[in-house]
């Protein structure tokens, strides 16, 4: 309905609207919010705010709103960029990722769940690729930056003692089309005993999967200690399986195109 | 104006009072006509849209309203075009129209929302809240 002021400080409603007006305004807003229809999520996507991805944008959203008039870049940056490592301290292929430095410029933020279920018969495989639906992503947003996040608990295993290297591969397709290809899109080397999010950046392998969904083949992961190749579990990384707030997830900045923002009704 | 008359018989000092309380009045039935900013909500929770609106609950769009007639003040925060326009206006009112009372400060909203594969998008509205209103 339709509320207005009294003149006491009151709001009452002065008109309630009939189903058939309701409807069409409903879509006038949907339509200045750039969806063709209401989305309709999982029946139980109330209940997943307790899901890594949802909370992580809960935060950056009240991170964002909090100063209405100003965002402070500074506290983003805190907030979000992975904190400087000491000198001589683990950071041989790691570069630091500056997507925190797009939240401003971003004008859409989208985050990803991992989509691998049943799909890929070993589980083997289905542990180590990740693979993440962008067909959601509207044509022409631009690609700010990407990244992808992976929950990595501290080593039990007293067999490891040394860092581990975790890589980060884009599958591509190969000559023949049931063939697979990996191109390395980024690496992080860590302690066994470090417990924290691993951010990557995937800005790359974002762009190519926007512009061409059919190429998205997903991620895969690798974690080598010493020489040795090591099971998900063995580094101690959270992939399909784990607490609800480590679970992984990709957090995608998009600019939005420009004649976008508004068109001709 | 009915009550006036009445309270002109009682003393001088009412109808003292009774000028200042009509020029008050009419200052303030004035300000009320002039172009300003007025509240407007849009509430997503009223729209039932909770089930996939994350946050804000809804937001204050505000929206401007009154008229930019002569003589155009600071408070209206017209344009120099805007205040001649309103001269040429009170000279050929059926000619040139009035100016026009619109935004003239917007700024954006940040949405937090579901899609259909329960992926979560925070995404910004540019122009979504009237800020300052004005003669244009």
């Amino acid at each position: 309905g339709f509320y207005s002021d009294n003149g006491v400080d009151q709001t009452i409603m002065y008109r309630s609207m009939p189903k058939q007006e309701r409807n069409e305004m409903q879509q006038e807003i949907l339509s200045l919010l750039g969806l063709h229809h209401r989305p309709n999520p999982a029946s139980h996507a109330a209940n997943l705010t307790s899901y890594s991805a949802p909370r992580y944008m809960i935060d950056l959203y009240e991170t964002l709103t909090g100063d209405e008039e100003d965002v402070n870049l500074e506290t983003v940056k805190r907030r979000y960029l992975p904190q400087p490592r000491e000198r001589g301290e683990l950071a041989q292929d790691y570069t630091f990722l500056t997507s925190s430095y797009f939240v401003q410029d971003a004008d859409m933020i989208m985050s990803f769940v991992n989509q691998v279920k049943h799909e890929y018969p070993l589980r083997h495989d289905r542990d180590r690729i990740f693979r993440f639906d962008m067909s959601e992503v509207p044509l022409g947003e631009t690609v700010l930056g990407a990244e992808l996040r992976i929950y990595k608990n501290s080593s039990l295993d007293g067999h490891i003692e040394n860092n581990i290297t975790v890589n980060v591969y884009q599958l591509v397709p190969g000559i023949d089309p049931e063939d697979r290809q990996l191109v390395l899109a980024d690496s992080y080397t860590v302690s066994h005993d470090h417990a924290g999010w691993l951010t990557f950046n995937v800005t790359q392998a974002t762009q190519d999967w926007t512009s061409d969904a059919f190429a998205n083949y997903g991620f895969y992961i690798q974690a080598i200690c010493g020489h040795k190749s090591l099971e998900m579990h063995e580094a101690s990384l959270v992939t399909r399986y784990g607490p609800e707030g480590k679970l992984p997830f990709m957090v995608a900045f998009f600019a939005a195109a420009a004649q976008s923002q508004s068109h001709v009704r | 104006r009915k009550r006036a008359p009445r309270r002109r018989q009682e003393s001088s000092n009412v109808a003292a009072t009774d000028n200042y309380e009509w020029t008050t009045y009419y200052e303030y039935k004035s300000a009320q006509r002039s172009c300003q900013r007025r509240e407007l909500y849009v509430s997503f929770k009223d729209l039932g849209w909770e089930d996939w609106i994350i946050a804000p609950d809804g937001y204050s769009a505000f929206y401007c309203y009154g008229e930019c007639a002569f003589p155009l003040n600071a408070r209206m925060n017209a344009s120099n075009h805007a205040i001649v326009q309103t001269l040429v206006n009170l000279m050929k009112p059926d000619s040139v129209p009035k100016p026009c009372c619109v935004p003239t400060k917007l700024s954006a909203i940040q949405v937090l929302y579901y899609d259909k594969n329960s992926n979560v998008i925070l995404k910004k509205y540019r122009n979504m809240i009237v800020k300052a209103c004005g003669c244009h």
